[in-house]
């Protein structure tokens, strides 16, 4: 059945870089795919489409009934790929996009009438309410996976995001280590990872060529197949198609977090 | 009549720290400061007080009607400090906190009766939708600032926050430059301000004490002021002071955004 999962993150900390190299593992695999962008910021499946892709808030807005091709494009190795967007900053909530896009999605029949073996969700992870918490909540995702590094900012990020996943019944199925060449890092987010009741899922290093790639609207994965990043993107795809974990998820309170990074 | 000032900008990119300086400086100089934190990290006001404040959304858990005394608290020189908090997440608006903060203050007298020459709120700015518009929309606020970076995150936020403030005829006053040593970095957030229709009113440059003051719970004004960082705050304080300015404020599409980052 099909492995559905959402990547959650602070804004910045590599969802999108993540998402999108984790498909195009995937793909290379002979899986089908499927990301569903869920951050305003609407760039999930640049890389993976050589360009940015029109939203489907956007779409609704000139076309009241759309179609499927009016929303779902054809991106790197057949994933295939959407965008929901986001409103107008200052107009209403900026989650409105998911809602929207998980209505019509749902409606035309997307998630019964496809047998993908994976679907990847992209979702801001600022805050964890609106549209951002729907992925969460209702059924679309069956594991959350937490992009962070080891900075304090990060972690704090990912500690809110998992007090909302606890709340809503979630399962955190692992966190992803996005570093940063900090001191210490793996360390850090090691003991994070154990103290909230998680595991490390798979490590990401900085690397210039993911960001080379970037500029070309390409994943590492496709322009440089053979790179130490490119095999590196497809060991954690692996770990997530292999990982049977499931989280007794224990958050940490906002004393216990700043004591646990006063340790580091 | 009292100036009233919103500190809008990405997580992370030095609201916080911003913020308590630059009121520490105004204390510094004879006049009277309140600081709202309307962040749900409520840790706006901690260097000024020395410790995290109660929340307000959490005092009004345990006590219906508080008390002014139950939620404002005196700090540094007299600085009077509160936090609005946010709710556990997952469990609604993540601005529901500033929302039920503002009706508070506003019902307990403090906007009417008192005479403060400042006040301050510093404000989470990753979306600006809920309670976190709410700054910008009602009669809380005259002057709005964002704190940036030259990095293209914080740059993208400030952005869609200048997209907010023009929907919601709010007025950005200025950007303040919090700098992280990248290259070329005040030269891409001049041209930005000047491109959106502001201006660059502050630079403060990154700086290991302004951190190891935090890390006791201390601004640096406070803990070292004889230091350039010191004076440096000062600066920007007597320049948010003697600001005039009125933008015409012209936000970038995403297309615009995307090229003029592309010229850096
Ligand atoms: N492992 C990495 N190495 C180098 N750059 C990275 C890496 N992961 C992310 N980045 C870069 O960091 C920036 C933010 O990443 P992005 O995936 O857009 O974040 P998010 O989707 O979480 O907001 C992008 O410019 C991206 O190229
Ligand atoms: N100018 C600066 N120099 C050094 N560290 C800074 C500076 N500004 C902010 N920081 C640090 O960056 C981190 C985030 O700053 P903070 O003010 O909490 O951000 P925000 O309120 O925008 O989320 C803090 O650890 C803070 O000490
Ligand atoms: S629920 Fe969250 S995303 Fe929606 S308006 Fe409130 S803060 Fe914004
Ligand atoms: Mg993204
Ligand atoms: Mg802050």
């Amino acid at each position: 059945r099909t492995k559905r999962i959402a990547i959650y993150g602070k804004g910045g900390i590599g969802k999108s870089t993540t998402v999108a190299n984790v498909a195009a593992s995937f793909v290379n695999e002979g899986k089908s795919v499927m990301v569903i962008g869920c951050d305003p910021k609407a760039d999930t499946t640049r890389t993976l489409c050589g360009k940015r892709l029109p939203t489907i808030l956007n779409t609704i807005k000139n076309k009241k009934n759309p179609e499927l091709s009016d929303i779902i494009f054809m991106g790197y190795e057949n994933v295939l790929c959407t965008e929901s967007g986001g409103p107008e900053p200052g107009v209403g909530c900026a989650g409105r996009g998911v809602i929207v896009a998980m209505k019509l999605l749902d409606k035309l029949g997307v998630f019964t009438e496809n047998d993908f073996d994976v679907i990847i969700y992209d979702v801001l992870g600022d805050v964890v309410c609106g549209g951002f918490a729907v992925p969460l909540k209702e059924d679309f995702a069956d594991e959350v996976y937490i992009v962070s590094s080891g900075e304090y900012m990060s972690l704090y990020a990912a500690n809110n995001i998992s007090k909302g996943i606890k709340k809503l019944k979630g399962n955190l199925s692992g966190i992803i280590c996005n570093c940063k060449w900090i001191n210490n890092e793996k360390t850090i987010v090691n003991s994070f990872a154990k103290k909230i009741g998680t595991e490390v899922i798979g490590i990401i290093n900085r690397s210039e060529l993911i960001q080379s790639s970037e500029l070309e609207a390409k994943t590492v994965v496709e322009k440089y197949p053979d790179s130490q990043e490119s095999n590196n993107y497809s060991k954690v795809a692996k770990s997530i198609w292999n990982n049977e974990f499931v989280s007794s998820l224990n958050p940490m309170n906002d004393e216990e977090f700043e004591s646990f990074f006063k340790d580091y």
